[in-house]
């Protein structure tokens, strides 16, 4: 089944807060969905209302080829977790170094799992430049770039749109199909925010899946640990989520 | 002279910004500043007004062995600025992968930088682990750890605390003194905001360094690639700014 990626070359802009929310309104739908974390800062856990004690995953001890049937979680929403687990600076960058020497740690694991035909995969990924997204992009039905309506993000549109930010060149042509852009933290009040998005809109045309406001019920629902459609289904960001999945239903029969 | 680093765990919390507006305040209180970029991201140079176009820089280069002295530009505000220059995610992870098997390229210029005894230096670091990290870290007088007042980076202050971000065990005594946090993005009217902040400001106390408002004369600022004391030099977060480098300058003969 196919694998939807989150990535950004920026930093903050909301790529663990739509993995995890869009994992959960696909498993809504009816489908069953695997939410897999590949960010060492093992944050997708905290969406489904994992203590920040639980330390346990799957990414974080791939050089050790550990089985990915036994770090699964089931959550509550239903969605099957694979976190990241606990890891400090020197275990994370032992563990890309691992994945350069030894590709194969990542790309076998992710194969089994999108072996089975019913489960769809959502991937939470770290900020910029990662091993993991050169391993990951490949096998991906869809990679979601997410930005915010900033100047900060506008600055990186040309690294989306080239294809730099996952590696120039010949694999551009490879990921054109299947890349796509979600606005996230959109203040439709804010002039600045209304041009950046503008801007970003007529850029990506019908690449475009969908935005997301900024609302507060989000920044809530990640202080109680629960998911937006939990806590605020009614919420105008809960309503922009359910565009932005229809976009990305939209979007699938092409890949 | 010192090193302060601006880092942390988490994306998006205003690192670059951080980096770029301190170099300025610093430099207007009279203090030669180079403001050095070391992240693949290239950010900081749109905040000294480099145009967009304009993909120079020095750290893309390290490992050609570049004369830190032919990539310096003297920018407007009067800090000197080494630009990252650009790179996309195939570069900057050949980059990682020369640094972590001969550290001396970027140990070496770093040190040569520091020698000059009247040149401060502030860097800009990349989200998460990186290993120019794990090489500038043990140069620095001084390593701020940017945080946001929300959950996202709420989670990860047990990584900052306990040192894991920098590196766990031993390393953590070597840096105790040197790590500060700056809180940022700060909406006081915002209960959750309100919230995050003073649990932040408990678990740190004297380490935290100052708090700076979310204000919208910092996201104009860098969408008119100004420094925030050109623009707006009588806001809120101008006035939050000043009493961060206050902050900085008061701990600065502890290091
Ligand atoms: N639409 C939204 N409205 C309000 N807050 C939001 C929205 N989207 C995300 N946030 C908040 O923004 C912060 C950053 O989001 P998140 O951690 O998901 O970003 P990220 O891109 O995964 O960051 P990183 O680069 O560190 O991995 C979180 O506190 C989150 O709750
Ligand atoms: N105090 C503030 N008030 C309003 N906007 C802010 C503030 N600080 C930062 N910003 C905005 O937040 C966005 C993120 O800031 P910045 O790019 O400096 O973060 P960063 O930590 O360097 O991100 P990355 O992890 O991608 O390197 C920018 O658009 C910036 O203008
Ligand atoms: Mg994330
Ligand atoms: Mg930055």
């Amino acid at each position: 089944m196919p694998l939807i990626c989150f990535a950004s070359p920026k930093g903050g802009v909301g790529k663990t807060t739509l993995a995890a929310n869009v994992a959960d309104a696909l498993r809504r739908s009816g489908q069953r969905v695997l939410a897999l974390d590949l960010d060492p800062q093992n944050a997708l856990r905290l969406h489904f209302g994992l203590p920040l004690q639980d330390n346990e995953g799957f990414a974080h001890e791939l050089a050790r080829r550990p089985d990915w049937r036994n770090a699964v979680r089931e959550t509550p929403s239903g969605v099957i977790l694979l976190p990241h687990g606990a890891v400090d600076i020197i275990g994370a960058l032992d563990l890309a170094t691992a994945l350069e020497r030894e590709p194969e740690l990542l790309a076998a694991p992710l194969r089994a799992i999108l072996a089975d035909p019913d489960l769809m995969v959502v991937a939470d990924m770290p900020p910029g430049a990662s091993r993991a997204l050169t391993l990951v992009a490949p096998h991906a039905a869809m990679i979601v770039a997410v930005l915010l309506a900033d100047a900060g993000s506008a600055a990186l549109v040309p690294e989306i749109e080239s294809g730099r930010f996952l590696g120039a060149g010949s694999m551009t042509a490879l990921f054109a199909g299947r890349l796509r852009v979600a606005l996230n933290q959109l203040e439709p009040e804010s002039r600045l925010s209304a041009a950046a998005a503008e801007s970003v809109a007529r850029r990506f045309g019908p690449r475009l899946l969908g935005a997301i406001r900024r609302d507060v019920a989000v920044a809530e629902a990640l202080a109680s640990q629960r998911l937006l459609l939990d806590l605020a289904p009614g919420s105008l960001a809960a309503q922009d989520l359910a565009a932005l999945v229809r976009g990305i239903a939209a979007a699938r029969p092409a890949m």
